[in-house]
């Protein structure tokens, strides 16, 4: 069995290519086969781990766009025990491109079908958009990953969020669930911050008592600091375990990568 | 004579809001009379300055959607001396309801002419995606700024930005300019910022000999900190200048006003 989470915010800047990641490379780090798809045309994550986004060789648009292709010849070890199936910038066409397909929604999970069961956690890096990449990565996933910002205006967009999540799982996917939202550059210090926070604990709180896929969401704790050594690891392609494993932003995601695992295997 | 600036970045959550609102409030300050145009259906900039986006009074949608609505009727004076042109989130439906309208590129450029020179400054806050909204806002525009983070991640995006802003200017706007970079959350501490901001530099430097619209195109300095009380302001529906007139968010984009405004009046 496979945990496969797509990490979805339509609100960009959030935190999710970081989190997909850095999440991923604890993953591995934990020893445990991870797979990370990248579904954003600016294939942030393809860079991030190391990849030249302007070396064409076989990425998800192809698969996409060619059904009939082998995802595993498409997929590589960019990390130990860390697999990429990577982006470029073509992918950016896929939507006007498969806008007649009657199957577009459901292409991305048949890919993944074909990869079986090799990798035990595949994570999903959605781009900052509510369209058919991420649509796919929905129909896709069995759980939803929300990294936002614990600030005003990033609330706005939670809404909007899980009303899509919810047209997916009625529509498609009824196994979906939201495991939860992961709280990126947390500057904990205000009480701006705090209230934030206590107004998502609260949301998940009520939501307890609703039959709707985020019924047994949850804040991940602890949240992921602001680190600026986060910012600056993608500029060398490489996760920030390599460029700077005493930081807080390393202990912030080996922990996060501790409460997917273990919670993963105590289900 | 009026400064028509569009504050646009495709990429999510750099700045563009907060410093459309702020920047707005600074020049205000100043005495000069300021329209602020919110072209995001999200409604950030709207909520920013206070309005209830549910409430529905006429907005940006229904003049692009009916071009003989008066704009003069929509406009509100939200803060002194600060005028603004409201979204609400009916906004998202625009791309594809004037999908057809052979004229839908340059309707709001007829909005903001229907407005006279009745404001000096006005200034565009851009959704972050290159559509139709912020298509609109390069015709209507006379300059460009844009708002970023110093960070290696956020230059990627910067190519596909000048593309557009080149395209609009070829096509439609030959007198489109690029003013320059709004550096936002800077946090200037480290050798990586200031490898961005000099790799930003340089590629100014070398634009000096193009024949583009961001030949004379400069980053504006200071740079804005990262100031929380800028990311608290919005929930109180209040500028910088109204929540903490002493922060280094208000002295930041106090300077920031200064220089537009004297650049204008000395141009
Ligand atoms: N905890 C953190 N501390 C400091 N910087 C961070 C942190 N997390 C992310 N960043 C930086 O913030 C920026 C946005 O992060 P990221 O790219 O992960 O967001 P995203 O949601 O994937 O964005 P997009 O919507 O464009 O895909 C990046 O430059 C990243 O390096
Ligand atoms: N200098 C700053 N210091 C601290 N927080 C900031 C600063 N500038 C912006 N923020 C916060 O960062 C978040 C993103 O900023 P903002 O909304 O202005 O970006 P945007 O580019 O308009 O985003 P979008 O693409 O969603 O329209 C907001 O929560 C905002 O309050
Ligand atoms: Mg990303
Ligand atoms: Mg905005």
């Amino acid at each position: 069995p496979q945990r496969v989470i797509a990490l979805m915010n339509q609100k960009g800047g959030v935190g999710k290519t970081t989190t997909t990641v850095n999440l991923a490379a604890g993953i591995a780090r934990l020893g445990r086969r991870v797979l990370v798809v990248d579904l954003d045309p600016q294939a942030h994550a393809t860079l991030a781990l190391g990849l030249d986004p302007s070396e064409i060789s076989g990425s998800m648009y192809d698969l996409l766009i060619d059904p009939s292709l082998d995802p595993n010849q498409v997929v590589r070890e960019v990390k130990p025990g860390l697999w990429l199936l990577r982006a470029e910038t073509d992918l950016a066409a896929v939507e006007s491109e498969l806008a007649g397909a009657p199957d577009r929604h459901g292409r991305l999970a048949k890919v993944l079908a074909r990869l079986g069961d090799a990798y035990e956690f595949v994570l999903l890096d959605c781009p900052p958009a509510l369209g058919l990449l991420t649509v796919s990565a929905l129909v896709a996933a069995r759980e939803v990953l929300v990294p936002m910002q614990a600030q005003f205006l990033a609330l706005q967009g939670v809404g909007k969020l899980l009303e899509t999540v919810g047209l997916v799982a009625r529509e498609v996917n009824p196994r979906l669930r939201v495991a939860g939202v992961v709280l990126c550059m947390f500057d904990g210090q205000t009480t701006h911050t705090q209230e934030v926070l206590a107004d998502l604990e609260s949301f998940f709180t009520e939501a307890r008592k609703s039959q709707t896929p985020w019924q047994f969401a949850r804040v991940y704790r602890p949240p992921v600091r602001r680190n600026i050594k986060l910012a600056e690891c993608p500029s060398f392609g490489q996760t920030i375990f390599e460029y700077a494993p005493d930081a807080a932003g390393a202990k912030d995601y080996a922990a996060l990568a501790e409460s997917v695992v273990s919670e993963w295997d105590s289900r």
